[in-house]
């Protein structure tokens, strides 16, 4: 453990806080997948009727489109779901696997702003070639002040 | 009381949406933002919380042409960003935290931006845990209309990286909300270089400049190489230069020969000396002549006050621009030069027909960087024709001025802040 705490003992993790679910499984991965916008109002049926009344409670907004009486393939096998992680995984400069590996549960489990993603700006202008460039023949050296990394505010 | 305030959230939102504009941006140029009070960290004390949101929004600012104002008076409806902490199921929102771990806030279109409590958001001071300023400058970003952006050194990205030493909103980040609200422009006071000499560990004279834009009552530095101002620009000019006017000053000019060096600022009908190695203006020369002079009395013939002025190295005068016309001041002889003044126009003509600024130059500013004089006028410049113009093309007339191009164009972001935002 560390040799010492903060004064205000704000390093130690507060107990009474409850903690986020974490992205462990196929389920818990559909729903990190569909909340941050990676799958379309996608409704992957699951034989266990409480997890659908468990869906449909946590995204009341995203219309639960019953799969009626069609089962699902084994779940890590459903093209919605690997296309999602796939497309995941891609923007997150992880390896494409379409499986539910550790790498990418690790990012989904990562700290987030809870703004779904789905919405990719287009590629931004790059830097113009105006940039100064400094002379070196001038006679008087005259060199241009530059302050280096950003000093924190 | 908890199902009154929902009431009020709900309706302050759909009357918000019945007047907010289509699009995905603001239209207004000031944003008024109020921390809810229902809504208050459990974690840093409301001014923590104030200062690190004070900070977050004049960064937008520095980078944008909007402005942001705390308001904790006007009526709800008139506040454009809400800023609140909750834990679970919180002020009225429709989207659960999820208590400590993963999500961490979000931001709705309309302004209101929530952060989960459960977190251990930190102020600046702080490296542990979840930087506040961080977050806040994030979840500001989506309420100005931005998206998660997946690339690395953005702020947008939808994961939180634990910051380096200090974050700032990059050259792409800075783009992509000047593609939403348009880039900073406007009229400046004056533009200089300020040339220094100083003694490096050999002792050889080395000399350095700073590129500084004045408006009003506060300044920029600007960071050739980098394209940008510096972090923190604009503050104020009483802050950075001492015993010179606070605001609207007309023009900086330096001499330097062989023999003289010496700084000036003028403002009005006087003029003020500058002491470089004390970093203030003189109060008064080495015969107890004391400062600030008229301008009149310091440079016989040119009368204040005056546009914009700059010192010209290859003549050693300094031309003073005032109305339409131009005046000439030898510094060797210390008068004005005669057959001034002349007509800007006849002195600095245009290169492109009826493509010149005319009267009233807001500046005249000889660029060490681009090795050439540029005169200001407006949100536009005009280049004069330099030496090395008229080496490739010698049907230049020199002093001619190429037609106008945007300052900013040229000189990247260099925007204003909210007066209340100038000081921290």
């Amino acid at each position: 453990e560390k040799l010492f705490h903060m004064r205000d003992h704000s390093d130690i993790e507060p107990s009474n806080i409850q903690q986020a679910q974490l992205v462990t499984d196929f389920v818990s991965a559909q729903l990190f997948l569909s909340k941050y916008g990676w799958a379309e109002n996608v409704m992957w049926e699951d034989t266990n009727t409480k997890d659908n009344e468990h869906l449909q409670d946590i995204h009341p907004m995203e219309e639960a489109t019953a799969n009626s009486g069609k089962r699902s393939p084994e779940p890590t096998k459903n093209p919605h779901f690997i296309e999602a992680l796939k497309k995941f995984q891609k923007l997150n400069n992880l390896k494409v696997t379409g499986r539910l590996d550790d790498a990418t549960i690790t990012a989904m489990n990562r700290p987030r702003c809870g703004v779904p993603d789905n919405q990719v700006l287009k590629n931004i202008q790059e830097r113009p070639s105006k940039t100064e460039n400094m002379s070196k023949t001038n006679s008087t050296k005259i060199t241009n002040q530059v302050d280096g990394a950003p000093k924190k505010r | 009381s908890k199902r009154f305030l929902d009431q009020i959230m709900f309706l302050d939102k759909y009357k918000k949406e019945q007047e907010a504009p289509r699009g995905k941006v603001f239209s207004k140029k000031l944003l008024k933002w109020r921390m809810i009070g229902e809504g208050y960290s459990s974690q840093l004390s409301v001014t923590e919380q104030r200062y690190v949101f004070r900070i977050a929004f004049r960064m937008w600012s520095e980078v944008m042409p909007l402005d942001f104002e705390e308001d904790n008076t006007s009526p709800l409806s008139q506040v454009d960003i809400k800023l609140g902490f909750g834990r679970g199921r919180h002020l009225g929102c429709s989207r659960e935290f999820d208590g400590s771990g993963q999500e961490f806030a979000h931001a709705w279109f309309l302004g209101d931006i929530h952060f989960d409590d459960d977190e251990h958001f930190t102020a600046p001071s702080n490296d542990n845990g979840i930087s506040l300023l961080k977050v806040a400058v994030h979840e500001i970003g989506h309420v100005l209309g931005l998206s998660h952006i997946h690339r690395t050194g953005s702020i947008m990205q939808p994961n939180y990286i634990p910051q380096e030493s200090g974050f700032e909103l990059d050259w792409s980040d800075r783009k992509a909300i000047q593609n939403l609200y348009g880039s900073c422009e406007g009229p400046f006071d004056t533009v200089f270089d300020f040339v220094r000499k100083e003694r490096n560990q050999y002792g050889e004279t080395t000399v350095r400049y700073n590129t500084y834009f004045f408006r009003n009552g506060w300044y920029w530095m600007y960071e050739n190489r980098n394209n940008r101002t510096r972090y923190g620009d604009p503050i104020t000019i009483s802050s950075g230069w001492h015993g010179i006017p606070a605001e609207k000053i007309d023009a900086f000019v330096h001499v330097w020969t062989w023999t003289k060096d010496i700084y000036y600022f003028f403002k009005g009908t006087l003029y003020w000396r500058y002491d470089t190695e004390n970093d203030k203006a003189f109060s008064e020369d080495s015969q107890g002549k004391t400062y600030p002079r008229l301008i009149s009395q310091g440079f016989p013939g040119i009368p204040g006050p005056i546009d914009a002025a700059y010192f010209d190295r290859r003549t050693q005068r300094i031309y003073f621009f005032k109305d339409s016309q131009v005046f000439a001041f030898d510094v060797n002889r210390n008068h004005a030069v005669p057959n001034f003044p002349k007509k800007i126009v006849d002195v600095f003509p245009a290169v492109a027909r009826n493509n010149h600024p005319g009267t009233n130059l807001d500046a005249a500013y000889y660029s060490y960087s681009h090795k050439a004089l540029f005169l200001f006028k407006g949100k536009h410049f005009w280049r004069a024709v330099s030496d090395q113009d008229r080496q490739t093309n010698p049907a230049l007339p020199l002093n001619a001025l190429f037609p106008q191009q945007a300052i900013s164009e040229q000189w990247f972001d260099i925007c204003n802040v909210h007066s209340s935002l100038l000081k921290l």
